[in-house]
């Protein structure tokens, strides 16, 4: 089966767009065929992309029945993506009343050929939608910025996923990723050691650093790469592809 | 009727804890009687004052009406903090079932005396827990970061706060707060006279800079006052707060 990678944290702002985005076109970068899917009604991984979700149905459409994924799927030329919209909205509350255990993402993922990666943008919520990534992915990556709260947050979700993968057959924790990492900052240093500590093997080696580069590429709707491909962003998420693909086992 | 401010924004990381825990206690310095609300499932505003949310019911306890808002409020000395816990995850999927309209937060603020203010932080979703925290306040506070992606949820979130304040009585925007503001940044700067230029009169004219000693003071449940008097973060606070008081008509 091939890989379907969840960028999950209910802690916000850890970055899970930013890596959902650079990762994915990394990853497109080294020649996999990347379908990248924004299942947030901020729609923030699909206007990095330079689209505008207003306009789009997207993940809404496929998960309210109205459109089939090859019909909601936008070619970018570099990779596919599922566009996110407001109307997911209205999605996670219709599917909070509705019954457990549908699985409408994962059969329509299937549907999809020539696709060799899949990776879920997820909003800082775990609830009904991120509940639909959860039963469609076969991995969770874990974007966390090295401070306190973010690792009393890590602890909780940790748990939580434990308890998915162990009863329901749920994803893998495939890694954590830190990111806005500065060496400099002794609490940084004292969190990465944390999580090694506690959660052994998770890390990955490579840390995104905090590096503006990133922060202003979503307002031009272009990954690290086409924005500032010579940047300590687009240097680390090269690096951090390299041994995600490396984990995958497909180096 | 005294002020009830939300710390809100759906934005994730943008530092609704930060502001709610500092505010808090900065208000409590100048003399105010401070009521410090934790609407967050994920409990960081009790965890940053340090308390163990674990053995707390809080707000959960008031919500599900096994606890009257007297019983579940902790003295702290400087200010009163009704906690949060991990148990508002299950209130919140009780209240999404639940009729809607009920006002049990808003109901529960109005036993309680002896108070001046009210500062309520929220978590990064607009959800039942955060309609009945809208429903209880008078007024948000929405802390953002100076960048593309918390801009695009401004204004999403200013539209619908508009919406519930013109057709419902809703609580008013009572400030925008800039956080981890950098002057040396273009992007920064940008988004600052972005947020000046499209809703005019909502920003601070204090915006709180990248300091970190407000990451590490929740590690040792302290607010920035106590554990770093003399930092940037303690003068930005020190100043957001008497900007605050003026906006309240209070000075
Ligand atoms: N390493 C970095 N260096 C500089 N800026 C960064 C970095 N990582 C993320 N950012 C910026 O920080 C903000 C938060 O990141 P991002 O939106 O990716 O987090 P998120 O976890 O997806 O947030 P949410 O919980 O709201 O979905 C964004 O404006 C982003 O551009
Ligand atoms: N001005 C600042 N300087 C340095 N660090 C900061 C600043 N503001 C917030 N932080 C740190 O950034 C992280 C995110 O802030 P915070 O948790 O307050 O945001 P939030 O909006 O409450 O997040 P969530 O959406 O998860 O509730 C925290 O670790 C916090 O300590
Ligand atoms: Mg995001
Ligand atoms: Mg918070």
């Amino acid at each position: 089966h091939i890989p379907r990678l969840a960028c999950l944290n209910h802690k916000g702002g850890v970055g899970k767009t930013t890596c959902s985005v650079n990762l994915a076109a990394g990853l497109a970068r080294l020649g996999w065929r990347v379908l990248a899917v924004d299942a947030d009604p901020q729609a923030h991984l699909t206007a990095s992309l330079g689209l505008v979700a207003a306009d789009l149905d997207g993940l809404a459409g496929v998960l309210d029945g109205r459109l089939t994924l090859a019909q909601a799927v936008a070619d970018l030329g570099q990779l596919h993506l599922l566009p996110g919209s407001a109307a997911l909205a209205a999605t996670e509350t219709r599917l909070a009343g509705a019954a457990v255990g549908s699985h409408k993402l994962a059969s329509a993922l299937d549907t999809l050929p020539g696709v060799d990666i899949v990776i879920i943008d997820c909003p800082p919520h775990l609830g009904p939608l991120t509940r639909q990534v959860l039963a469609a992915a076969t991995g969770v990556l874990v974007p966390m910025t090295p401070d306190f709260l973010a690792m009393q947050s890590l602890a909780w979700l940790m748990e939580t996923l434990a308890e998915l993968s162990g009863t329901s057959g749920g994803p893998d924790v495939v890694g954590v990723v830190l990111n806005r990492y500065s060496a400099q900052k002794r609490l940084h240093r004292e969190v990465r050691e944390l999580v090694r500590q506690h959660f052994p093997g998770t890390a990955f080696a490579t840390a995104i650093r905090e590096n503006i580069a990133l922060a202003e590429a979503p307002s031009f709707g272009q990954d690290i790469f086409r924005y500032a491909p010579r940047s300590a962003g687009a240097a680390d998420f090269t690096a951090l592809c390299r041994e995600l693909a490396v984990r995958l086992g497909q180096p």
